[in-house]
């Protein structure tokens, strides 16, 4: 399997969406 | 510049990166992110090594970077054996280093537990379940902390749990001691955790509460965790934070990883406040333990789609962790991105990194770099950039890796 790590998803907006089964990424997250 | 055209400055601007190296240096300021903060369910998330962390230096000793890269290793190496534990069964042999992982937990949020409350900073971990701090007495033995130990004698609020119990019976490995259920949960670099199983209020803020949050109160707890009172588990399972204030926060999260230079970032529950330009790729139906899959279908470099066979990323899918440091991508798929990128990077000497890395470079006599944009596509061709500092690491003052590795075999 492989693996999304953490030093690519820095600075990115990860959302976590479990009840409706998806993944976001957003540019800029942290500022 | 000067002597180059609009168009071919338009052009370099959308598919190169130029940076100051000093990018990737932290800052010895701690600049709050403001995203995130002040609202409903939103904590502060931190590097434990950056300018914002509460750690002092002999806490933190820091680690060589054969040791980084060998405990993030041992991390996806687990996360290998407990994806094909379930894929084969659990009557399979396999290794005994199967489970969660502890590897590199870098990422850190502070969190109240008990009545009184009292504040412990635990490592930030979407690959576990079970959230855990160390407790007194510590009956085995606990390791070196920065917040005093929970005291669970001095909370109003806090239970053990019976070892009859529906809770009690979600657990991986559980064992009663006088009707006591008592969990062990051990992680693949060899550290475990073993102690009573309780509940007891969690505070996120003061507007959010957990009354009955039930977690691993540590009286055990050997490994690599130093300078953390535990882990904050953010699975998928039923026990994991998730799981348990889904009536709250409707098993919606999300977060910033802040990047060395960027002082902090949010790790927030529920879904007000996620931003609008967010993106989104299914949850991987091949998945069923308690990672977050997701499937890749294609990676760009410079703009353009790297030939790669669809099926080399179908074949073993992909999972998103907070605590892995560096992506692993199937071999074939790392080959034609190293390829690529060096073909972009010809200007800069090529040397010798760690072992986990085969495309580094020499900036030594460079104040500034270009590098070229990488960007990965995820399934409903969701297309997701890659910060610059997702795209080189720094393994010393003057070599920088391309921050990306290969799995053993494509069908890993």
């Amino acid at each position: 399997i492989g693996v999304f790590g953490n030093t690519q998803q820095q600075t990115l907006e990860v959302v976590y969406d479990v009840t409706a089964g998806r993944i976001g990424f957003g540019p800029g997250g942290c500022s | 510049a000067l002597e180059r055209s609009e168009d071919q400055i338009e052009a370099i601007s959308h598919h190169y990166h130029t940076l100051k190296l000093s990018t990737f240096i932290s800052s010895a300021v701690c600049n709050p992110s403001t995203n995130g903060e002040k609202r409903k369910g939103s904590l502060q998330m931190v590097h434990k090594h950056g300018p914002c962390s509460k750690f002092n230096e002999d806490m933190m000793k820091s680690l060589t970077l054969d040791e980084i890269f060998s405990r993030d290793q041992s991390r996806v190496d687990s996360i290998l054996n407990k994806v094909r534990k379930e894929i084969q069964g659990s009557k399979t042999t396999l290794p005994a280093k199967s489970g969660s992982s502890i590897g590199t937990l870098n990422y850190i949020v502070t969190i109240g537990l008990g009545t009184p409350k009292k504040d412990f900073t635990l490592a930030f971990d979407t690959g576990s379940d079970l959230t855990w701090t160390q407790c007194q007495p510590c009956a085995g033995s606990c390791y070196s902390q920065q917040d005093p130990i929970f005291q669970p004698s001095t909370s109003s609020t806090y239970s053990n749990i019976s070892c009859s119990s529906s809770e009690c019976a979600q657990l991986d490995l559980a064992r009663c001691s006088s009707s006591t259920c008592v969990y062990r949960v051990g992680y693949g670099d060899g550290s475990f955790t073993i102690g009573f199983f309780a509940k007891d209020k969690l505070t996120l803020t003061s507007e959010d509460v957990i009354d009955d949050f039930f977690f691993g109160c540590g009286q055990d707890n050997e490994g690599l965790f130093v300078g953390v009172a535990g882990l904050f588990g953010l699975g998928r399972d039923k026990l994991s934070f998730v799981s348990q204030s889904a009536d709250k926060y409707g098993k919606v999260f999300s977060y910033c990883l802040p990047s060395i230079d960027s002082s902090s970032g949010f790790l927030m529950f529920g879904s007000s406040g996620i931003g609008s330009n967010v993106v989104y790729t299914p949850l991987s139906a091949s998945q069923d333990n308690s990672f977050y899959g997701l499937d890749l279908e294609a990676i760009y470099v410079k703009g353009n789609k790297l030939e790669i066979n669809p099926t080399v990323f179908t074949t073993s899918g992909m999972i998103i962790d907070s605590g892995t440091i560096i992506t692993r991508l199937p071999p074939t798929a790392y080959s034609a991105l190293s390829e690529a990128f060096q073909a972009e990077m010809t200007q800069y000497p090529l040397t010798q990194g760690p072992s986990l890395f085969d495309t580094c470079y020499d900036f030594s006599n460079y104040e500034n770099i270009t590098i070229p944009k990488i960007s990965v596509v995820w399934s409903g061709n969701v297309n997701v950039e890659i910060p610059p500092q997702g795209i080189l690491i720094p393994v010393s003052n003057e070599v920088y890796c391309l921050a990306f590795a290969a799995n053993q075999d494509d069908s890993d």
